[in-house]
């Protein structure tokens, strides 16, 4: 599999899926699945030209430098990659963007966002882990807070989210957490998506005109 | 006042969940 263009070879003819299927199991339309493959060929064929979107340029898409590594993309690229083989593929491009359509549902929101916070995979968020991604935000971002304040920040979301008091948030705690903090979510809807087709429009065109 | 800020918002301000980027040309 490598990079050819899209008007030789669509998402059909080289193997990454059915868009009529990714279609009815995801929040995109068969138009939308096939404008986001011009997305996926251009990220994928960026760097190493196999096809596959590799975790230096999901980096240079999204930082325009292929070195960049950031903890919270990081932990979006490895919940991207389904099968855990360290390259996301065209379905799993798809499958896990799809969360992020403003049409999908908070309940696929609510669970992709723990999953990204739980960064042992444990089954729960610990308090340790919120504190990690606390001063890992920080250290990416110009804020500077003292450990006092981290600490108090901490405690008291955790305090608020972990509501049996057992030292760490299950998911049920995690949803009834969400709903009473919808800014929890904020980075889980992605209004580009709306407008997939708009951005990506000449896959579509070439294939109606190949029709 | 720290005790009024939501660390899980705060969180989602990272520039790595601004997946918005992967759109621009």
């Amino acid at each position: 599999m490598g990079c050819a263009s899209s008007s030789q070879f669509g998402p059909r003819a080289v193997g990454h899926g059915d868009p009529a299927v990714l279609a009815s199991d995801t929040s995109f339309t068969v138009n939308e699945v096939e404008a986001l493959y011009e997305l996926y060929r251009r990220m994928s064929c960026s760097i190493i030209k196999d096809g596959l979107i590799h975790k230096e340029e999901f980096q240079l898409a999204m930082f325009r430098n292929s070195k960049k590594a950031n903890f919270f993309a990081d932990r979006v690229f490895d919940l991207f990659d389904l099968k855990r083989n360290g390259v996301i593929d065209f379905e799993e491009f798809v499958r896990s963007l799809s969360v992020f359509h403003p049409r999908a549902p908070t309940s696929e929101k609510t669970a992709f966002a723990f999953k990204l916070y739980d960064l042992r995979g444990t089954g729960y968020i610990e308090k340790e882990e919120l504190r990690e991604m606390v001063l890992a935000l920080l250290d990416e971002s110009d804020l500077c807070l003292s450990d006092s304040v981290v600490e108090a920040i901490v405690d008291n979301t955790f305090n608020q989210a972990d509501s049996n008091g057992d030292g760490k948030i299950d998911p049920e705690e995690w949803k009834e957490f969400v709903k009473k903090n919808p800014a929890a979510l904020r980075n889980m809807s992605l209004p580009y998506l709306q407008d997939i087709t708009l951005a990506f429009p000449s896959f579509i065109m070439r294939s109606e005109a190949n029709d | 006042k720290p005790e009024s800020m939501n660390a899980f918002a705060l969180i989602s301000r990272s520039q790595g969940f601004n997946l918005g980027n992967l759109f621009e040309k």
